[in-house]
């Protein structure tokens, strides 16, 4: 598990 | 993307495109907090700064153009065009006790010490707080107009849809970014009384009053 770099979420 | 997210993104434009439509409909931003739209607005602003480096959809872009457009719009009706109707005496909320804790916090506490990182970190932060002048002044005032009450129901539904959606992702994605979850809970729980209030009251036809 780990948290995503791009931020795709608005 | 998941329906969760979608339909959370599609709240929260319902709800900025139903603030923008009832002060332009009734000519007035009567009961609405304009210190709470300028910080939305730099919840946008400082959000969205990768609009044109980095491309990740079509949606994802013309939504960011929307949030910002309408936010800025939004800005300009209060301060500017109906001025006259703007409630100055009850919108007292001081937002420099939200934006310096935010801003120091957000330095402390990011994923990655860079000037976009932290800047999306404090627009993270802000965001959760930024209804506070809000419900501040609803709670000056003592009631809300019925389309100021639907405002406020899509806008803190939008972010409480936005947990189902990374409970999701956790799950199916092993995606999950703690920052935005803590702050998204925290914004959330800010709505808890007004989405009590909203369930007992305004869904019963009655008008947003708080007990007195």
């Amino acid at each position: 598990l780990g948290f995503h770099d791009i931020k795709d979420e608005l | 993307m998941n329906i969760f997210r979608l339909v959370g993104d599609l709240s929260h434009l319902l709800a900025i495109l139903l603030l923008l439509w009832k002060i332009w409909k009734t000519r007035s931003c009567a009961g609405v907090s304009g210190k709470s739209q300028i910080m939305f607005g730099l919840v946008y602003i400082t959000r969205y700064l990768d609009l044109f480096t980095n491309f990740i959809s079509i949606y994802n872009t013309t939504m960011k153009a929307i949030f910002i457009a309408v936010a800025i719009a939004t800005i300009y009706l209060i301060y500017f065009k109906f001025k006259a109707t703007y409630d100055s005496n009850h919108d007292t909320f001081r937002m420099e006790f939200l934006i310096v804790p935010v801003g120091g916090l957000a330095f402390l506490v990011n994923h990655d010490f860079t000037a976009l990182e932290i800047l999306w970190t404090f627009s993270i932060y802000l965001e959760s707080v930024a209804i506070l002048p809000q419900l501040f002044m609803i709670s000056k005032t003592g009631e809300a107009e019925t389309i100021t009450s639907h405002y406020l129901f899509a806008l803190g539904s939008y972010r409480a849809l936005y947990i189902v959606n990374w409970v999701y992702r956790y799950y199916f994605e092993g995606f999950f970014d703690l920052i935005a979850i803590v702050a998204g809970c925290v914004q959330t729980i800010l709505y808890c009384d007004f989405f009590y209030l909203y369930v007992t009251k305004v869904m019963h036809g009655k008008k947003l009053s708080l007990p007195a």
